[in-house]
C-alpha cells in the first residue's frame, strides 16, 4: 500500500497546477523512492517529468510499485478542497480502484477525506538520455516568466542564444522584434536574483513560446529556474524542489529557417 | 519559418 504524508498540501497543489494545462491523464508512479510522473503533451512536443522523493514526505510508505492513473482535472477539483496550510496524505491499496486524499488542518481538528476514481492509462515511458549540455543557465524563475510573457506578445517563437556575451532571448514578429540579454550576475544580498551562465560551447536554438509560457506556471515552486541547452536537442527547464525533488519540462526545438 | 518537430526524435520509448 501507499501512504505518503506531505506537510504542505500546497506543494502538491502547485505542482498539479503547473502541469494540468499541458497534460491531462497521467500515471503517478509510486515506489519506495517516491512518486514520479512522466507525461507528454498531446502534440508530443513537450514532456513533463516530476519526481517527489520519499524524503519529501514524512512518513512515506510504499510496499510495491503502484501506478495511480489520475485525470488532472479531477485531481484539481479535489485539491481545491484543501486549504493551503493543510497536511496532505495520499493513500492507496496495492491494486487500487481509487486514490484517497486526506487533508488535515494543522491548527484545528478538521479532517477532510476525498477519493478519486483511478483510470487505466497506457502510457509509454520515454528514456531521456544523460546529456552534457552546451550551456546551463540559472536565473530567477520570475525573470524567465516575465521574458516569455513579454516576447509572446510579439511572436510565437523565441530564439535562445548563449555566447560569451551572455544569454539572449530574441523574437521577431509582424509588428516588430524584441530581445532580452542577460549576463552573469551575482547578488550577494539576494542570491535568488543571481544569474549564472555555464557554457562549454555556444548554443542557438528556437522554441515555441506557447510551451515556455506554460512551463512558467511552475514559477511559484522555486525562486530559480535552470535552463539546459545543447544545439539540436530538447531544452530542459528545471524547477528544483526541496529534498532533491524536481519538476522538469522538456521541449523539442523548432528546426530550420 | 521554422518547423516544430516532436520529442520522439530525441527520446526513445523504454
Amino acid at each position: 500500500m501507499l501512504e505518503a504524508r506531505l506537510e504542505q498540501a500546497n506543494l502538491f497543489k502547485k505542482v498539479v497546477d503547473a502541469i494540468k494545462d499541458l497534460v491531462q491523464d497521467c500515471n503517478f508512479d509510486c515506489n519506495d523512492s517516491g512518486i514520479a510522473l512522466q507525461a507528454m503533451d498531446n502534440s508530443h512536443v513537450a514532456l513533463v517529468s516530476m519526481m517527489l522523493r520519499s524524503e519529501s514526505f514524512a512518513p512515506f510508505r510504499c510496499d510495491r510499485n503502484i501506478a495511480l492513473g489520475i485525470n488532472l482535472t479531477s485531481l484539481t477539483k479535489v485539491l481545491k478542497c484543501a486549504q493551503s496550510d493543510d497536511i496532505l496524505t495520499l493513500k492507496a491499496e496495492d491494486a487500487p480502484d481509487v486514490v484517497e486524499l486526506v487533508f488535515e488542518s494543522a491548527e484545528s481538528d478538521r479532517i477532510s477525506e476525498y477519493s478519486i476514481k483511478l483510470m487505466d492509462i497506457d502510457q509509454e515511458h520515454l528514456g531521456i538520455p544523460e546529456t552534457d549540455y552546451g550551456a546551463t543557465i540559472s536565473m530567477p524563475a520570475a525573470e524567465f516568466q516575465r521574458i516569455c510573457r513579454d516576447l509572446i506578445a510579439l511572436s510565437e517563437s523565441v530564439s535562445i542564444e548563449c555566447s560569451k556575451e551572455g544569454v539572449k532571448f530574441a523574437c521577431q514578429g509582424d509588428i516588430g522584434s524584441g530581445a532580452v540579454t542577460l549576463r552573469q550576475h551575482t547578488n550577494v544580498d539576494k542570491p535568488e536574483m543571481n544569474v549564472e551562465i555555464n557554457m562549454s560551447e555556444p548554443v542557438s536554438l528556437t522554441f515555441s513560446l506557447k510551451y515556455l509560457v506554460n512551463f512558467c506556471k511552475a514559477s511559484g515552486l522555486s525562486n530559480q529556474v535552470r535552463l539546459c541547452l545543447s544545439n539540436e536537442v530538447p531544452l530542459l527547464v528545471e524547477y528544483s524542489l526541496a529534498n532533491n525533488s524536481h519538476l522538469r519540462f522538456y521541449l523539442a526545438p523548432k528546426i530550420g529557417d | 519559418a521554422s518547423a516544430q518537430g516532436g520529442l520522439m526524435k530525441y527520446f526513445a520509448p523504454k
